[in-house]
C-alpha cells in the first residue's frame, strides 16, 4: 500500500480528563464510561496504557462545553469506580495527521514527532490507527505544530483542517 | 452522522512494548521511534496517556516476527532516552470495533467495553478514533471477545476480519 499523507487537522474544542489510579479489572472502563454516556456526553479520543502494580490511567476527551456537567457527575463516577483523582485539561489542542498506508510504512511516526520535537513542543498524548496520528499539545502551540506538519509532509494549502 | 458499527477485526500477530518512565519533555517520542524506523520495523498501535511527575509511560505495537530485532536495540534505546524499563508482551491481541459515525454518538464505547466486562475480559490497552475503537486483551480471550462484539452490534456473519 502506497503512503498518501492527505491532511493535517486541530481540534480545540475539546478538554482532555484523566482518570487516575484505576483497578486493572474488568468492568473498570464499561462502569466510567457508561456514566458519561448517561449525560449523554460524546467522548472523541479514548487512551488508557498499561496498568502498573495494578492500577491503570484512563483518559479521553470530550467537548469543552460538556465540562461542567461532566465535573458535575464526578462524585458519582468516583462511588462507581475506584480512583485517585480526576483531572480535567482545557487548555489541549488534539493535532493530527491523516493518511492512508501509515501501518505499512516505517518511519511516519517518528516523522511527525520529529516535527514537533524541532520545534520544542511537547506532545502530552498519542493515539494512532493505520489512517491517523493524533497527538495532544498545549492549545498555544496547536497552530505552529499543524504548520509545521504541514510544511514537512509538503501539503498544499487547502488541507489544514480546523475541526 | 447515523451511526453504521460495520465490523469486528482481530489482530493477533502483534506484540507490545511498553517503556516506562521517559522524561516528559520535546523529543523522547521522536528520538524512540527513528531508533525503532532505523531497523524498518512498522509500528502500528502507539498509545501515551498523560505523564505524573514529569515521566509518560509510551505503548506501542509492532509485528511479532520483529520482536527479536526490538530487542536487540534495547541497549541503544535506553542510551537514547532515560526510562525505567521496557517491557515485551508477546501474548495480546488487538480486537477492534470499526464503524462511521462513532464521535457523534455517546454511548457506542461504553457498550464495547461492558460486553467484554460482562464476560469478564480484561482490557490491558485502549485507543480510539472516530472510525474504530481498539483495545488489547489476553491473546486466549480475542476470540471470544469478537464473537461477543459480533453479536451485540448484530453484525452478519461474514464482518470478523483476521488482520
Ligand atoms: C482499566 C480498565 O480498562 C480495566 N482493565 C477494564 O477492563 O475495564
Ligand atoms: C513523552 C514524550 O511524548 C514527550 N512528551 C515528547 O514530546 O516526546
Amino acid at each position: 500500500e502506497g503512503l498518501v499523507i492527505t491532511g493535517v487537522a486541530i481540534k480545540t474544542d475539546e478538554a482532555k480528563v484523566t482518570v487516575l489510579d484505576v483497578p486493572d479489572v474488568p468492568g473498570i472502563a464499561a462502569k466510567l464510561f457508561s456514566e458519561v454516556a448517561k449525560e449523554k456526553i460524546n467522548v472523541n479520543m479514548i487512551v488508557q496504557g498499561t496498568s502498573r502494580n495494578g492500577l491503570s490511567e484512563i483518559n479521553f476527551t470530550v467537548p469543552k462545553k460538556d465540562l461542567i456537567t461532566l465535573k458535575s457527575i464526578e462524585e458519582k463516577i468516583k462511588s462507581s469506580i475506584k480512583c485517585s483523582n480526576i483531572i480535567y485539561d482545557d487548555n489541549i489542542a488534539i493535532v493530527s495527521v491523516v493518511g492512508t498506508g501509515m501501518r505499512s510504512h516505517h518511519g511516519v511516526a517518528a516523522k511527525v514527532f520529529e516535527v514537533l520535537a524541532s520545534r520544542g513542543i511537547n506532545i502530552e498524548m498519542i493515539s494512532t490507527s493505520e489512517i491517523k496520528i493524533s497527538v495532544v499539545v498545549r492549545m498555544e502551540r496547536a497552530e505552529e505544530a499543524a504548520n509545521a506538519l504541514h510544511k514537512e509532509f509538503k501539503l498544499s494549502e487547502i488541507e489544514i483542517k480546523t475541526e
